[in-house]
Parts: C-alpha cells; sequence; structure tokens
C-alpha cells in the first residue's frame, strides 16, 4: 500500500484491488470492506497497518472453523469421497492423502470410481502403487456405483481402515451426472449406513466466482462434509473460499501445494490469510 | 441481468438528451459488479470501464432506443471488439506438417482438447498425429493414446522414460516420413512460475518451430487469468487461445482478461467431455454471457 500511514481513498481502494485481486469477489469484498470502514470512520482505527490487522482478522474469523476430522479410530472403515468439477485435482488428492494414512500405519483402500474419462483408472492405479495400497479397478463405461459398493463391501469384509473413493469430474450444471453422484452415496449408505463419513469437495484455487455454484450443488447433490483447495502453490489465492465458508459453514480440511505425493497441507486459517496478502 | 438493471437506472436520462458523465456514473458501477462478477480481472475491468466511459460521453440519446439500450449497446459492441475477431483457422507450414503445441496449466483441458482438435482438422481433411509429451503426470501418455484410438488416429508411441523435447523432435520426423500433415503436441500442466518447466516448452519451441503455440484455459479461471497467461505469451509469444469447459455456466471473464492481455485470439472453446465438443469461437456470444 506505497508506504502511506494515514487511510483515506486511495488506501481502502489498494485495498478493495487486493481483496478483489485474490478472488474474494466483489460481494465478499465489498462487506468485509464495510466491516473495517465503519471501524475508520469512528476512529477506531487510525494507521494503514491495523487497517490491514483487522481486515485479516475478519477473514480468519469467517475461516477458522472447530469441525473434526472423522477418524479411523471413530468409524471404521472410515469411507471418504471425492468430488468436483473436471480437472481440479480429485484424484492427485487422493494419491497424497492415501500415503498419508499409509505413514500414519493405515491399511487403504482405494475405489477407481472414475469410469468415465480415459485412462481415469490406470491414473489412480498408478497412486495406488506410489501410495503402497489396494485398489478397486474395474474397466471404463463400468457402473461406478457398482465400484462404490464393491470397495465398502471389500474393506469391511476385509478390515481395512480407510476407503477413499474417487469420481468422475462433472460440472455441476448437469443434472444426470449430479443425480449419479446422489446414488453412489445411496449405494455406500447400503453398506455403512453413516457413510460415507467425509465427502470432499475439491477445489481449484484457480477457480474464480464460480466456485460458489459448485459448492451449491455439490453440497445439495452429495451433503458436503468439507473442502479441499488444490493448487495453491502457484499464484491464485484462492480467496473465493471465504465467500463460500461464509455461506456454506463447510471447513477446508486441506490444501494442495503441488503434484508430489507429500504436497498436502492440513488447512490452517491463519497461514492462508497471510497469503492471500502476500 | 445486466441489461434490465440498467435499464432501471438510465430511465431518469430519457428526458436529458445527452450521456453525460454524472447521469451514467451509476451504470459503470452497475457494469463494473457485473465484469467482476464474471471474473473479469480488476484491473482489465477497470481499463475497459474507462474506454466504454469515453465511448459513452457526449452521445445523443437516440429517439429509437432508450438509454438504458443505448448505454447497453456501447457496453456490448465495446466488449465484443475487445474480444477479436473470429479465427478458427491454424496458420499452416509452408512446407512439411503443420505443429501445434499445445500448452497450459494442470487440468486445463489440454489432453482432451488435442484429441478435440485432431478430430476437428480430421474431418476437414488433414491427417492428424496425435504427440503425447507429458511424461509427468500418471496415465498421461495412455490418456491420449486412448483418445486417438477411438478416433482411428495415429498416435506416437511416447514413453515416459523420455524427454518431452526429443518426442517431439521425433514426432516431427515421424509425421514427415508418414506424410501426416497436422503434428499436435500435448504438453504436461505446469505452473507459469516453474522456471524449469517454462523452459522446456521454451526449448521445445526452438527446437520444433510451430506454427502454433494454444494456450488452454479453464474458463472458470478467475483473477490469475492475466498472471498466467502474460507469463506464458511472454514466453512463448502465443498464437492463440483454446478456452475450455464452456459448457458449464462460468461467465467466462477470463477470456476477456485474457484477450486483454495477451492480444491474441481466441480460437477455439470447447463444450463438453465428447472429442466432437470443440467449437470456433464467437466473440458477440461470449461478450453476452460475460455481461450476464
Ligand atoms: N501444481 C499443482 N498441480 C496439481 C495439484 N493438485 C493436482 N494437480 C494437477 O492437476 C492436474 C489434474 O489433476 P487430477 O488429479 O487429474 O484432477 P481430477 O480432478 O481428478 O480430474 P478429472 O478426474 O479429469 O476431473 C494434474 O496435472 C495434477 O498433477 C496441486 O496442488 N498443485
Ligand atoms: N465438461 C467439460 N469437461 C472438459 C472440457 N475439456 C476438458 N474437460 C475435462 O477436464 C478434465 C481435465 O482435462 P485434461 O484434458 O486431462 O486436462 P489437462 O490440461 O490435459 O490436464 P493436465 O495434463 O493434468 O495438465 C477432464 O475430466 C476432461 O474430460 C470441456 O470443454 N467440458
Ligand atoms: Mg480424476
Ligand atoms: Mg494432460
Amino acid at each position: 500500500l506505497l508506504g502511506k500511514k494515514e487511510i483515506d481513498e486511495e488506501v481502502l481502494e489498494g485495498l478493495e484491488e487486493a481483496l478483489l485481486g485474490a478472488d474474494i469477489g466483489p460481494e465478499t469484498t465489498e462487506q468485509i470492506l464495510e466491516v473495517v470502514t465503519s471501524r475508520v470512520e469512528r476512529q477506531e482505527l487510525r494507521d494503514v497497518n491495523a487497517l490491514r490487522e483487522v481486515i485479516k482478522e475478519e477473514i480468519v474469523r469467517i475461516l477458522h472453523k472447530e469441525v473434526p476430522i472423522p477418524t479411523v479410530v471413530d468409524r471404521k472403515p472410515l469411507v471418504l469421497m471425492f468430488v468436483g468439477v473436471n480437472g481440479v485435482g480429485k484424484t492427485t488428492t487422493i494419491g497424497k492423502i492415501a500415503a498419508q494414512y499409509r505413514r500414519d500405519g493405515h491399511r487403504v483402500l482405494m475405489g477407481a470410481g472414475d469410469t468415465f474419462r480415459a485412462a481415469a483408472i490406470e491414473q489412480l492405479t498408478e497412486w495406488s502403487c506410489r501410495a503402497e495400497c489396494d485398489i478397486i479397478a474395474k474397466s471404463q463405461g463400468v457402473d461406478p456405483s457398482s465400484v462404490m459398493y464393491e470397495a465398502v463391501e471389500k474393506a469391511v469384509r476385509e478390515e481395512y481402515d480407510v476407503v477413499i473413493c474417487d469420481t468422475a469430474g462433472r460440472l455441476h450444471t448437469k443434472k444426470n451426472l449430479m443425480e449419479e453422484l446422489r446414488k453412489m452415496v445411496r449405494v455406500i449408505r447400503k453398506i455403512i449406513p453413516d457413510a460415507p463419513h467425509e465427502v470432499l469437495l475439491v477445489l481449484d484455487a484457480t477457480t474464480g466466482q464460480n466456485a460458489i455454484f459448485q459448492a451449491r450443488e455439490f453440497r445439495e447433490a452429495a451433503d458436503l462434509t468439507g473442502i479441499v483447495m488444490t493448487k495453491l502453490d502457484g499464484t491464485a489465492k484462492g480467496g473465493v473460499i471465504i465467500g463460500i465458508v461464509n455461506e456454506f459453514d463447510i471447513p477446508v480440511r486441506y490444501i494442495g501445494v503441488g503434484e508430489g505425493i507429500e504436497d498436502l497441507r492440513p488447512y490452517d486459517a491463519k497461514q492462508f490469510t497471510d497469503s492471500l496478502f502476500s | 441481468n445486466l441489461s434490465q438493471k440498467l435499464t432501471t437506472t438510465l430511465r431518469k436520462v430519457r428526458g436529458q438528451g445527452r450521456l453525460t458523465e454524472t447521469n451514467i456514473d451509476e451504470s459503470l458501477k452497475e457494469v463494473k459488479m457485473a465484469l467482476l462478477e464474471a471474473d473479469v480481472n480488476f484491473r482489465v475491468a477497470k481499463a475497459f470501464l474507462r474506454s466504454v466511459k469515453s465511448r459513452a460521453i457526449g452521445e445523443e440519446v437516440q429517439g429509437s432506443l432508450t438509454p438504458g439500450q443505448q448505454f447497453i449497446k456501447i457496453v456490448n459492441d465495446e466488449l465484443t471488439n475487445m474480444m477479436g475477431a473470429s479465427n478458427e483457422s491454424l496458420a499452416r507450414s509452408e512446407n512439411g506438417p503443420t505443429v501445434v503445441m499445445v500448452v497450459g496449466l494442470q487440468g486445463a483441458g489440454k489432453t482432451s482438447s488435442v484429441g478435440k482438435l485432431a478430430n476437428y482438422h480430421a474431418q476437414k481433411g488433414f491427417s492428424p498425429y496425435l504427440v503425447p509429451a507429458d511424461v509427468y503426470r500418471p496415465a498421461a501418455i495412455d490418456q491420449l493414446r486412448i483418445l486417438a484410438d477411438s478416433l482411428h488416429l495415429p498416435c506416437h508411441p511416447s514413453t515416459k522414460d523420455q524427454n518431452p523435447v526429443e518426442i517431439a523432435l521425433a514426432a516431427l520426423e515421424s509425421a514427415k516420413i508418414n506424410n501426416l500433415d497436422l503434428v499436435l503436441i500435448d504438453t504436461a500442466g505446469r505452473l507459469h512460475i516453474d522456471s524449469q518447466l517454462m523452459d522446456e516448452l521454451h526449448q521445445m519451441r526452438q527446437l520444433v518451430n510451430p506454427q502454433e503455440i494454444l494456450f488452454v484455459a479453464d474458463a472458470m479461471t478467475g483473477q490469475d487469468a492475466v498472471n498466467m497467461a502474460k507469463s506464458f505469451n511472454d514466453e512463448l509469444d502465443l498464437t492463440g487461445i483454446l478456452l475450455t469447459k464452456m459448457d458449464g455456466d462460468a461467465r467466462g471473464g477470463a477470456a476477456l482478461s485474457i484477450r486483454a492481455v495477451t492480444q491474441k485470439p481466441i480460437k477455439f472453446i470447447a463444450v463438453g467431455e465428447k472429442l466432437e465438443n470443440l467449437e470456433a469461437f464467437h466473440p458477440e456470444r461470449i461478450a453476452s454471457r460475460i455481461l450476464g
């Protein structure tokens, strides 16, 4: 903010641009700035740094959620399902999460539930090799619900700790594909009534305001329990998450910070907020 | 939607004879909001609004149109102009195969677009050669091979242990020998800030001398579109843009951002997951989609 000390029109405009540039979106930006400018007008804030800190506090307040992640101890097998639009990083994230559970000594089974896209099953199979875990993989064109069924059923029978289901990328605007997702959830529920224990929406940090529509539709179809935001190793800030968490009250579980098996971090609202402004 | 909002906002201008700085101020704010909601980069939006303002001020309120209609016509025309002309033809090679490099960020839709480009051009009489040059992503080579097989088109036999630049060179030689006139190179997704991987593309370009370098971008990309596109363009001097996932409800403001920062033509849009889902780009359609 150009080394200014006092708060004036130019400073507020600079802050607005910083927020917009981080994909926070015009509406959420306006809400955040309203909270802040009223404090400025009441003379509670006198310099730029204080202003920036208040904005950060407001953002962290929205993002920080104390919702515990269901653990392997509580449910066995723990059933995780990954959903989201095309190309966001679902399959890669599953590889990373499987490896993490493996490092913690758990028995992991993957379900290659994307039976639609070319080489999707081969791609997840490669990740199961890297993560050193088992996988239920059938062939392209098979009903994805049957893969889910088989994976969860095997996990119960052979006492796996975690079963992680991949699904095909799908645009939230495609009613038949969203219906297919509902069916997968119903099928899993037949075997374990309170499963899937985690339905994770994967969002790409480079996505703009459309992420809000994605969250809305996927939540309606599959009752989301968490969000993973990928590709935060790029220059996109992923600020759209603020509006999403504010509106839908869904916690962010992990962030993806690269293409390697170790490139997964637990979500930290304060770190995320600091990097919005870096 | 925007035109309804503007009709309301500008209703009072009807009796005033002319669009002035004062009476269009509210309307400019509405357009700014629409552009930002559509993910147009905030700097690009600012520049766009300045040009709309300078075009609009002083315009006589014409008899047949309401001020709202007139203003929105200016906005629409200005946006359509900025998007560039419809132009889906590939630059052709003077002798030997036409070479196209397909580049972009992770997950944008490059591999599927190479399949779609092959299909599109095969139907136009080309003999395409699909070249998998992504040796990093698990099963990337399989993915392109499966697409090529479904189209009954030849696919270069790349393997993961090869170097992408060498793959491209070998494929070009193979195409020449086999009289294939369109070489479509699928590259690995990469971040514009990964200097090593950007350098790999730079090397590939130097050695393979492509007629086209197409930047594949996801229609739902947000503000970062300007950074990615500018870096790729500065590094490679792109020849065209391909926008994917236009079958969704993303407004596609990234198209304007990318166009504004690169000045390169948007050549194609992908509108679905099937191989036939590739269309020529129409500026007026995307302009009205962005405005919402
Ligand atoms: N830089 C970076 N790339 C990532 C990250 N996560 C995934 N990717 C890359 O994004 C691309 C798409 O990842 P996938 O795992 O295939 O995405 P997907 O959601 O399963 O895609 P579909 O199944 O086709 O919908 C791949 O090139 C991944 O390596 C991340 O955190 N950072
Ligand atoms: N609905 C829809 N999906 C698309 C479109 N284009 C690509 N996809 C899907 O987007 C996902 C990613 O496509 P890919 O072709 O694998 O993307 P990529 O750029 O090659 O990915 P990386 O090689 O990992 O960087 C796949 O699920 C595709 O089927 C499109 O126009 N519409
Ligand atoms: Mg996948
Ligand atoms: Mg690819």
